[in-house]
């Protein structure tokens, strides 16, 4: 299964994660 | 035939350019050929059909539904007492699962695999990041980054689907709009298409408006039991049982008393940075995006060791819901690669709505193994469900205005379950 998210955001918005990477719920994933 | 290999002389001599030509020609009646598979309809859209290499058509042939639906009911048989702990330790040994963190630790108490496929986590056990993104799941971020700007979403680095396709397409104007979109796709006969029209629902009304439907002898809901009223009972009611294409309003579970709902919503508010007069714009696809801003998106894999629930990625409000019935391909980082429009095929339930910034979706997608998507708060919603298939890019709607007065939507707090998946 997977989870696509899409959203608007300012353009500064930036991913703080890697391809590949392994996540957990409640990790960071990005920010302002 | 060894001399013959061995002493033939080779004598090259150049083709004759009309040969060339021809190479080119053909190369070139070859791209355009392939460019030309995507078809767009009458309204100027891609029609999403099955794309890939000969694995993926292979696969397409499958009942791939069936063999999710069997697999679902196998899971679900109880399996015997004793034999649980050895089955899901060796189920965890193989994909990887931490049973030091689910609750209820007793792995005697899960009766099927589907019950501890669907487990729970001990509380505290992920915590939560103060950033305006967190992860909804446990999993393996696949891909993001920025939507271009001629809306196509990347799948993996260079296959890339439409965001309209993903999310389903609103209809501008008027309700007629809506039931005529109902009516060109053939799903709503005439008769229920009178009886819509018959009730004379505004959009506004449809769609989550305040005031009530203009039907002969409709009352307005009063409160009971510190039960919000929802509005559209009527609406849903009129309109059930649910056909393909409708837009009904979901009947949405209430949050114990009024009072907790409403510290609920507030808390909502408050991270959201917004007023309870909320700003309603941008929430609709995201394509007119506030000055400064871009559409960023994010796919995260969820293995089939790992947990299943998925929650909140930030404070927001889930406006609504459209479900689409698709296939149930594997969504397995090999098959992202190769097939093409994955995930606007699968099954899929968007949820649409806004955060401080702006328009938020989110989108959980079946495959073959969990075909089943729960929403907590949406106790209408069916996924992989036997029946009739409607037209691909088809959906059904449901709206969650009754679920808060000030938000309009149902709230939900940063890392807040929200739902799951389950197999079969």
């Amino acid at each position: 299964s997977t989870i696509v998210l899409v959203f608007e955001a300012p353009s500064d918005f930036e991913f703080t994660v890697h391809p590949s990477q392994k996540v957990k719920v409640g990790q960071r994933l990005g920010d302002v | 035939l060894m001399n013959a290999w061995t002493e033939t002389p080779t004598k090259w001599y150049p083709l004759p350019l009309a040969v060339g030509a021809l190479l080119l020609v053909a190369i070139q009646y070859r791209k355009k050929r392939r460019a030309q598979e995507v078809i767009i309809d009458e309204e100027g859209r891609e029609v999403i059909r099955l794309k890939g290499p000969w694995q993926v058509h292979v696969l397409g042939a499958l009942p791939l539904r069936n063999f999710s639906r069997l697999w679902g009911y196998v899971n679900s048989l109880q399996l015997p007492v004793w034999f649980r702990p050895y089955g899901y330790r060796l189920y965890s040994f193989a994909f990887g699962c931490n049973l030091d963190e689910i609750e209820p630790a007793d792995l005697r108490t899960y009766p099927s695999l589907g019950d501890f496929f669907y487990r729970k986590l001990k509380s505290g056990a992920r915590p939560v990041d103060n950033a305006a993104l967190v992860s909804p799941a446990d999993g393996t971020m696949l891909h993001f980054g920025k939507v271009q700007h001629d809306m196509r979403v990347e799948q993996v680095k260079g296959i890339t689907y439409h965001l309209d396709a993903l999310l389903g397409v609103e209809r501008p104007g008027s309700p007629t709009s809506v039931v005529q979109y109902n009516r060109d796709m053939s799903i709503v006969d005439d008769q229920e298409f009178a009886d819509i029209n018959g009730i004379e629902y505004t959009l506004d009304q449809l769609i989550g408006g305040s005031s009530t439907p203009n039907s002969p002898g409709n009352t307005t809901p009063t409160e009971v039991d510190g039960q919000r009223p929802n509005p559209m009972d009527h609406a849903a009611k009129n309109l059930a049982p649910q056909k393909f294409g409708e837009r009904i309003d979901a009947s949405v579970e209430p949050k114990g008393n009024l009072q907790d709902t409403l510290a609920h919503d507030t808390e909502v508010a408050l991270e959201m940075g917004v007023k309870p007069s909320l700003e309603r714009r941008g929430s609709m696809g995201g394509k007119n995006v506030r000055p400064g801003n871009s559409l960023f998106f994010a796919v995260i894999y969820l293995a089939p060791g790992d947990y299943h629930r998925f929650h909140s990625p930030t404070a927001w409000v889930v406006e609504k819901r459209r479900h689409f019935v698709g296939e149930l391909f594997s969504v397995s980082p090999y098959i992202a690669k190769r097939l093409e429009n994955l995930f606007v095929l699968n099954e899929r339930v968007a949820l649409l709505g806004r955060w401080k910034h702006g328009f938020f979706g989110m989108v959980p997608v079946g495959a073959t193994n969990v075909g089943s998507i729960k929403v907590n708060f949406d106790q209408e919603l069916r996924t992989n469900v036997r029946g009739k298939r409607p037209p691909p890019g088809t959906y059904t709607e449901a709206v969650y205005s009754g679920a808060s007065r000030i938000l309009q939507g149902q709230p939900l707090t940063p890392a807040e379950e929200m739902g799951g998946f389950c197999l079969g």
